[in-house]
């Protein structure tokens, strides 16, 4: 493993 | 705003356990409580706390405001508190300061600060509720004592949970290492206890410097709660007297 997407692509707006 | 703590002690435990993972938060607080949430700047990590009304006697908060603090100024006046203090919160409707009064309840001293408040635009994310496939609860200083001893090998841990139990594996220059726990029930003694609900087998990596991070919060709670589900963010919880919690959400390590 390698890199880590941003949590924003996860969590996304409210 | 006006909340009153039993013991500064909380409040100095949250802000000691976040305030390297994040620097400038806004505190929203409205008449549920006080709430955090925020990014660490690579934006993999997030806090989430949760002071609920019900943790503070009395708490009162006539207009929803957020106070912008920065987490170092916030740890320097906090170390001024005695653990035992009883800590009261105050802030104006458009408060250019926070107020914290320390009042000690076997002496008559009393100690106020005031710290200057900052405007912070903070991107709030929208966490949804998440049936996750494995939740695993067990000692906090057990977690804690796992991902300092695996960061010695290597700078991720792999997280598998079966029905057989968790594993956590990590591999590095010198050579691998793994722990792995099972359910286990201790009528004696009940913090000991680990439990594992599975609801399907789940294999995660994370890099340890973060959840290394996380476990300073250990001191909050004798339990933590790891929740995984593939693909997502673990979930990292402490939870608090009167249903207040710390979270610590991180972004799994994806393959090349």
């Amino acid at each position: 493993p390698t890199g880590q997407r941003s949590l924003a692509t996860y969590f996304g707006n409210p | 705003l006006e909340a009153r703590l039993e013991q500064a002690n909380l409040l100095k435990k949250v802000v000691d356990a976040i305030k390297d993972l994040v620097q400038d938060c806004n505190f929203d607080c409205n008449d549920s409580g006080i709430a955090l949430q925020a990014m660490d700047n690579s934006h993999v990590a997030l806090v989430s706390m949760m002071l609920k009304a019900e943790s503070f006697s009395p708490f009162r908060c006539d207009r929803n405001i957020a106070l912008g603090i920065n987490l170092s100024s916030l740890m320097k006046v906090l170390r001024c508190a005695q653990n035992e203090d009883i800590l009261t919160l105050k802030a104006d409707d458009a408060p250019d300061v926070v107020n914290l009064v320390f009042e000690s309840s076997e002496s008559d001293r009393l100690s106020e600060y005031d710290i200057k408040l900052m405007d912070i635009d903070q991107e709030h994310l929208g966490i949804p509720e998440t049936e996750y496939s494995a939740t695993i609860s067990m000692p906090a200083a057990e977690f804690q004592r796992i991902c300092r001893d695996l960061i010695a090998l290597s700078e991720s841990v792999a997280i598998e949970a079966t029905k057989e139990g968790v594993k956590f594996s990590c591999s590095g220059d010198i050579g691998n290492g793994a722990v792995t726990l099972r359910s286990h029930t201790n009528v004696e003694k009940p913090e000991l206890n680990v439990d594992i609900a599975l609801s399907e087998p789940v294999a995660l990596t994370f890099s340890l410097k973060y959840l290394v991070n996380f476990c300073k919060a250990s001191g909050l709670s004798g339990t933590v709660k790891l929740c995984l589900s593939s693909e997502v963010p673990l979930l990292v919880e402490y939870t608090l007297a009167s249903n207040s919690y710390l979270r610590f959400y991180l972004a799994p390590k994806i393959g090349d």
